[in-house]
């Protein structure tokens, strides 16, 4: 464990907890896409299973049991409990654009091809991928709420500063899946535009509303 | 489910 990884996990555990009290609190999901909280929580479902084959430590059987939970929680909230805040009209993304794909690299490029190999391997690939709906949500509505923002400022932090936990690792490790790190460039590539708006706009007191 | 298999990272 490195600073890096655990001000990522931080980050990723306050984007996950944000997002949750935002819609648990305002009793709305407006904004929200939930093709895109659907897609984490199927990310976390595939890679967490080795919650059933082996213990690596407290924090990191704890962790994944809280990233599924909220995960799931909010799924439960958009889908259910809030349906009819859920703002099914802009978010249309077209999500079997992706996991198809996605599937189907799982099955070509992995480290592994075991049963938990793949679906590790499926559930990194998705990841990079899964902010897509709610990106594309916010372009077709134009804008998005500040705490949104602070939940996508957050998601998107947390696999940059895993970047960075890799360059530590491979220095001083010797550590380095190429997969892990191929993916997690392309996430956070996606998440660049939103950064620059997040810093000009956001950080400045404005509200995020597109075009820029 | 070969328990090998853990990751480290979340």
């Amino acid at each position: 464990m490195n600073i890096f990884r655990l001000t990522g996990d931080l980050s990723h555990l306050a984007a996950i907890i944000i997002l949750l009290l935002k819609i648990w609190k305002s009793r709305s999901c407006a904004g929200i896409s939930g093709k895109s909280q659907v897609l984490f929580a199927l990310v976390f479902t595939t890679r967490y299973l080795d919650l059933l084959t082996s213990f690596i430590s407290l924090y990191n059987t704890t962790m994944k049991v809280i990233y599924i939970g909220c995960s799931y929680a909010t799924v439960y909230l958009i889908y259910m409990k809030l349906k009819a805040t859920y703002d099914g009209n802009h978010d249309t993304f077209r999500v079997e654009f992706l996991i198809v794909p996605v599937g189907g690299l799982a099955f070509l490029v992995n480290h592994d091809f075991s049963p938990l190999e793949i679906l590790w391997t499926f559930s990194i690939y998705l990841e990079s991928v899964a902010i897509l709906p709610q990106l594309f949500m916010i372009s077709k509505t134009g804008e998005a709420e500040t705490i949104t923002t602070h939940y996508l400022f957050f998601l998107g932090l947390y696999r940059a500063l895993y970047l960075i936990n890799w360059i530590w690792r491979f220095y001083f490790e010797g550590f380095f899946d190429m997969i892990a790190i191929v993916a997690g460039v392309v996430q956070t590539i996606l998440y660049c535009d939103f950064f620059y708006l997040y810093v000009t706009k956001v950080l400045k007191g404005k509200k995020l509303s597109l075009p820029a | 489910l070969d328990d090998d298999f853990g990751k480290d990272e979340l």
